[in-house]
């Protein structure tokens, strides 16, 4: 049975299609089976893996409004042992329609466990919002991985995202935990030092141990169409997301 | 007639709600009466104001679902010139239900022509997303101001927004016309170089010659709850919203 996580957080532009891909690519480097699943109508995720979104045949919004089965949504990616369901912008209308149908919040999960997926972890990238889309993901994983920015308007999106845990636990899935990870982070930085330390104490083991600092060859890797680990193995964003890996089947083991 | 700006971009985190409270603090400071109006359900430039999101008790969530007039739902800033009308994180119902209205568009639209406001200037800060609050929003405005980083997924966003922008044009705005303001540029950063380039190429009149650097105290004055103007008058921030606020006058002048 595959683990899925979910990557989420309401506040924009905090490195969540960036962490999916490369955590992703990471985990399936040190030999597991990876799936991959855009939620996101931007595609940037499907884009990363130089799939055009428009263009995708079988993607995310046919399995959720449509009743495709995952498997059969299943591309290739460039990266061995690291599989994608595509995104397309038409899934847009995804949030305005799931809400109609009878217990919508689980039409993913239902999906996920339906298909005989021969993956070891499934990994949900998220719009950046609080829709119908991010609480299918969220009612689907076992974990929530909440990337953050250590600043004043990415802190206070963790009270938001903590609030919908919680919703989500009562509602629909009483199992999810969540990991906060510090993302973009620049250590010369006094803003990003002050509100790390207020993160830290905040949230305590709450938070992963593993930081992603600024590394601008994450800015270029999704030009080639290649994930970090595969554009420039040697780099900083390539280790850390590489500890990051280690990090979490750590935490999963002890589940 | 207020002169009504929709600040969106579907892209997370490239500087809609920092261009928002700087661009209104810059025109407020040559002497033009502002209304901000935070459509995001974050709330961002809200708390930027030193306004709980959650507190404020007329929003703009009442004008759009509950008939509330502009200028009952009108808060004071401590910027002289410069008001606001507060979000709430209930908007998130505004995504779902304002489409089940007809004619749900040009809610805001005709909220806005209803109240004889005093205003000069009406700037909308839009929540990360192509729903009905940022439809609404790119109806009732005359301009669209679409802050971009020059990164490869920004860049890739423009596209749904062109396409945005055809959609609404021939819906229900005629006149919108749009302008592309490039945010968070690292003049040292060959990626950000090479995509400026390729910007100004693809867009020419349809970018701002005024470009916004990286500058860390536009990351600090929302701690404080002041524009950037205010809390750092000479920041390298502040002078570039000033010139940016110069030259928007002069385009609107020219209309
Ligand atoms: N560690 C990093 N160093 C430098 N740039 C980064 C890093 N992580 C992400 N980026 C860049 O920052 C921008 C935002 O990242 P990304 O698009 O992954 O965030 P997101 O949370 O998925 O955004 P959205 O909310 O729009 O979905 C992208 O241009 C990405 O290439
Ligand atoms: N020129 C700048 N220099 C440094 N930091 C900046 C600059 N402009 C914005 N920021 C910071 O970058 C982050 C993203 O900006 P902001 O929140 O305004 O973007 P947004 O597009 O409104 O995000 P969202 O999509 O979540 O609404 C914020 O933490 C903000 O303080
Ligand atoms: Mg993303
Ligand atoms: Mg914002």
């Amino acid at each position: 049975m595959a683990y899925v996580i979910a990557i989420s957080n309401e506040k924009g532009g905090v490195a969540k299609t960036t962490t999916t891909y490369s955590l992703g690519a990471s985990l399936a480097e040190s030999g597991k089976k990876i799936l991959l699943i855009d939620l996101d109508p931007q595609g940037n995720l499907t884009l990363a893996n130089g799939i055009e979104p428009g263009k995708a045949v079988k993607t995310s919004h046919d399995v959720l409004l449509n009743g495709l089965s995952i498997t059969e949504a299943i591309a290739k990616t460039s990266t061995p042992g690291l599989e994608i369901v595509p995104a397309s912008p038409t899934l847009i209308e995804a949030e305005q329609n799931l809400p109609l149908r009878s217990n919508y919040a689980f039409t993913l999960n239902n999906a996920l466990r339906q298909g005989a997926l021969v993956h070891e972890y499934v990994l949900l990238d998220c719009p950046p919002s609080m829709g119908a889309l991010t609480y299918n993901a969220l009612t689907a994983a076992e974990l929530l991985i909440i990337p953050t920015q250590a600043e004043y308007f990415s802190a206070y999106a963790l009270r938001d995202m903590m609030t919908l845990i919680r919703r989500v636990r009562r509602d629909s899935n009483p199992r999810l935990a969540y990991r906060i990870l510090i993302t973009l982070l620049d250590q010369r930085n006094r803003t990003h030092k002050v509100i790390r330390e207020q993160l830290e104490q905040t949230f305590g083991s709450g938070l992963f141990q593993t930081v992603i600092e600024i590394d601008t060859r994450l800015r270029e890797s999704p030009i080639i169409g290649l994930p970090i680990t595969q554009y420039r193995p040697t780099s900083r964003g390539s280790q850390q997301y590489r500890v990051l890996a280690q990090e979490l089947i750590e935490y999963v083991q002890q589940q």
